[in-house]
């Protein structure tokens, strides 16, 4: 609808505070839901095959690709991507096969019947947000994974005043008083085209002129990164 | 590998641009002016769209003895020679010395790239689309079948491509150090392109490709839209999309767009 549309305007990532983005954070997470419906062992297995994926940026692309093709009714064969070692088409299947696909012995990819059409959709969300990510964001990410600040990056928007800024004070964004953590995410949100800077007390989140839809995808794999290790409950 | 360094060289020379970085070496045989190439449509807005190419021109799908002779311009496009520095790597060392972590490591990228000196290849439009005015597409073509089943595809021609002069070597480089007594391994993966004066590579790297002459890293193509009884347009303005005409369709599942409503699901698949 007409309203529909220049509400969808508004919320088009624009230079400024980053909390613009907290309205649509609820509406992520809800799309994440699937995630988080999953058992603890499912959802374990696919965030730890993810954290190895993440670090493989041509493994993130081979990946989308594979979830775009079936989800637009192809078979796709992974022995057909270019450029895949063994080791990554392993852990390609790997993925997939939690995701709800099931890799066949001829290489083909297909759907599992038995597997809800909601998980693959939603990891393709995840995957299709990695993929356009830039280069050495993805693997940024991988250390922020590892340094458990995904939930605090996720939260960031929700405390974040209009003006930008934050208190450090907030005991959700303590790990960000860490010097070497604040340094990962502010090259990771530069990336981004997100402003990151630190004052004394508090930290100052700006989105930065021209931001395209960097920041949307940083904050898609962020929900879907923490649905995944069970922090979205 | 060559997906990356092509990818670097448009993020320097095109950004925002229509030129389309080549993703595998293998496609570069099929890459020719007026080759057919089949756009997938983005499932959402950011991102890129995707696409494969056929291994038939324009040619081949027109309806008999219609063919098209376009004039092909070529001039010199760039002398291309980028560095890309790697500017997390710093940070990250920094970070990682002090929390010390035990994981596997993770993969950065530094590129330095030198593709020498480049041509461009492209067909001479007002020409073409003179000549295409009177043609008809074959839609009973075996080439097109698998691409009508396909609703969120577009048939595309290249009208452009970007060819190498020179023979150039990719090399990936990954490197593996240990910091804080062994506890740490940071693995560092490193890109680079260098023109290949002697054919030989000097450098200690763990994947080497070597591109010959006339290799194409970029290209450009044009969107065709395509009526019920064959007859084509090239579109030739980004708001005009191309595709085949038909219903519609779209693939987005539970997902919700809520609140971003457009915003995330802004371009539906025709």
């Amino acid at each position: 609808s007409v309203d529909g549309k220049s509400e969808a305007v508004k919320l088009t990532p624009v230079e400024g505070p980053l909390s613009a983005l907290k309205h649509g954070m609820l509406v992520l997470e809800r799309n994440f839901r699937p995630f988080v419906e999953l058992s603890g062992h499912h959802r374990a297995a696919l965030c730890e095959i993810l954290w190895e994926v993440l670090l493989d940026d041509e493994l993130v692309v081979a990946l989308d690709t594979v979830l775009s093709d079936v989800l637009a009714g192809g078979r796709p064969r992974l022995w057909a991507l270019p450029g895949l070692s063994p080791g990554q088409q392993q852990q390609l299947a790997a993925f997939l096969g939690l995701a709800g696909l099931h890799v066949q012995e001829d290489s083909r990819v297909r759907r599992d019947a038995r597997a809800p059409r909601e998980l693959l959709s939603t990891a393709h969300f995840l995957v299709s947000a990695l993929a356009e990510m830039p280069d050495d964001t993805v693997a940024l990410m991988g250390v922020c994974c590892q340094l458990h600040l995904i939930p605090t990056l996720c939260h960031l928007p929700q405390v974040t005043s209009a003006d930008g800024v934050s208190e450090l004070g907030d005991p959700s964004l303590a790990p960000l008083s860490d010097a070497g953590s604040f340094e990962v995410v502010q090259k990771l949100f530069a990336l981004s085209h997100i402003s990151l800077e630190r004052r004394e007390a508090h930290v100052e989140a700006v989105i930065m002129k021209r931001p395209q839809y960097l920041p949307l995808v940083l904050y898609i794999t962020l929900h879907g990164l923490c649905a995944l290790e069970g922090k979205a409950e | 590998m060559f997906a990356k360094a092509t990818r670097n060289f448009l993020r320097d020379t095109d950004p925002g641009g229509d030129l389309i970085p080549v993703s595998s070496l293998n496609d570069s045989d099929t890459l020719q002016l007026l080759s057919l190439v089949v756009k997938k449509k983005k499932f959402w807005c950011w991102q890129r769209p995707k696409y494969q190419f056929l291994s038939v021109t324009i040619n081949d799908i027109l309806t008999k003895d219609q063919f098209l002779n376009p004039v092909v311009v070529e001039s010199d496009f760039v002398k291309y020679e980028g560095k890309f520095e790697d500017v997390v790597k710093g940070t990250v060392e920094t970070a990682l010395g002090r929390l010390t972590l035990n994981a596997g490591g993770l993969g950065l990228v530094e590129s330095q790239s030198s593709f020498g000196t480049l041509r461009k290849q492209e067909v001479d439009l007002q020409q073409l689309i003179r000549e295409a005015a009177e043609r008809t597409i074959n839609l009973q073509s075996p080439v097109l079948h698998q691409v009508l089943e396909h609703k969120n595809e577009v048939l595309c021609v290249v009208t452009q491509k970007i060819v190498t002069t020179q023979k150039c070597v990719i090399s990936e480089h990954v490197q593996i150090e240990e910091k804080c007594g062994g506890a740490l391994g940071l693995k560092t993966k490193r890109v680079e392109v260098s023109v290949s004066e002697d054919g030989n590579v000097t450098r200690d790297s763990n994947v080497v490709l070597e591109i010959p002459t006339d290799t194409p890293i970029a290209f450009r193509v044009l969107e065709l839209y395509v009526k019920e009884d064959g007859q084509f347009e090239f579109c030739l303005l980004h708001e005009k999309q191309g595709g085949f005409e038909r219903g519609s369709t779209d693939g987005r599942d539970h997902l919700d767009a809520g609140i971003f409503g457009e915003f995330i699901f802004p371009f539906v698949p025709d």
